[in-house]
């Protein structure tokens, strides 16, 4: 810049006000959905009811808490963390799911993921949150399984199952980090839960369209940094 | 670092909010409501480059090198931010999913010469 003239940045100062505004207003939407990696401002079809979102991140906030306070004896393991000044800008993102078929005895639930992040991000962490109606007195069984669509055929396969015995209602969480990861690899955007009950019992769990009980998956990601060192 | 007033034509910060309601974005960014996304702004000569924050970069001892060996050849330095921190975001992405994350570097809280 001339000496005694503004720096070429400040150029905006020369602008009438409402065009300044104009153009900090266009500069701060660029800004933000270039971080976000978004083309252009998402459309919401399907928002979350409030009550929904406020109990999931509540579930969130308590588990963190609860890892936090017990390092390495969390199901699932803890979140690694990165080296101070090394770490990718971390992401942790809410699936909620969608009701798929059900029988007397079954339950399929289906999770789609983000999948923007997909290619220049690693996972983390994913962990699967249930919330189990009461059951009668005893403990009742149930067979998680993880499915995933099969690329080299139309229907889905097991990716992992699970039995797990419920013995009182509530929040009940699972680690589902290993068949994320699986379905980030194959660029496969769905994931498929399915909940079997030994019989009598009816569904296992306690969930309808805006109930704050829904079931969601919680997935913490971290976009990857290059490693490159670069000489001057 | 200082904050624009009216008088004053040296470096500051100026103080910009971008309230998502009236952009119209209020229906994706859950939280927060808006951005508080202030710049940079003002004259900085050059007795007062490399003020406040930057006095060991390496741009200023480049600077300094330059002022020391060429007086003819110095150049106005810039008014820039020198502390900035990241936006907290909470947000629907284009498959319904929630998205929380941190922006980082997006707040400018300090403002200061090159």
């Amino acid at each position: 810049a001339p000496r005694g003239a503004w720096c070429p940045a400040c150029g905006l100062a020369a602008l009438a006000s409402s065009a300044q505004r104009d153009v900090l207003v266009a500069l701060a939407k660029q800004s933000i959905l270039s971080k976000l990696r978004l083309p252009d401002r998402p459309n919401v079809t399907q928002p979350v009811s409030r009550g929904t979102l406020l109990t999931a991140l509540r579930r969130m906030r308590a588990r963190r808490l609860d890892t936090a306070g017990s390092p390495g004896t969390a199901r699932g393991g803890t979140v690694p963390h990165a080296q101070p000044g090394m770490a990718g800008q971390e992401y942790e993102i809410l699936s909620f799911a969608e009701s798929g078929s059900s029988t007397s005895r079954s339950v399929r639930l289906h999770f789609r993921f983000s999948w923007e992040l997909a290619g220049s991000t690693e996972i983390l962490q994913a962990t699967l949150y249930l919330f189990w109606v009461s059951p009668s007195s005893g403990t009742h069984p149930v067979t998680v399984r993880l499915l995933q669509p099969d690329p080299t055929a139309p229907n889905t396969t097991t990716a992992i199952e699970t039995r797990l015995e419920v013995q009182r209602a509530g929040w009940a969480t699972l680690d589902v980090s290993r068949a994320v990861r699986s379905l980030v690899s194959q660029g496969t955007p769905r994931l498929t839960v399915e909940l079997e009950v030994a019989g009598g019992w009816g569904s296992p769990l306690l969930a309808g369209h805006g109930d704050s009980h829904w079931p969601f998956v919680v997935t913490q990601a971290r976009a990857r940094t290059s490693h490159r060192l670069q000489r001057r | 670092s200082i904050d624009c007033s009216g008088d004053s034509r040296m470096c500051c910060r100026k103080e910009f909010f971008v309230d998502f309601k009236e952009i119209g974005w209020e229906d994706w960014i859950i939280q927060p409501e808006g951005y508080h996304m202030n710049y940079c702004v003002g004259l900085c000569p050059l007795h007062m480059a490399g003020i406040p924050g930057l006095a060991a970069s390496f741009h200023t001892a480049v600077l300094n090198l330059i002022k020391a060996n060429n007086a003819d050849a110095a150049v106005d330095s810039c008014c820039v931010p020198t502390q900035r921190r990241p936006l907290s975001l909470l947000y629907y992405d284009r498959d319904s999913n929630i998205v929380k994350t941190d922006i980082p570097n997006m707040i400018v809280d300090a403002c200061g010469c090159t």
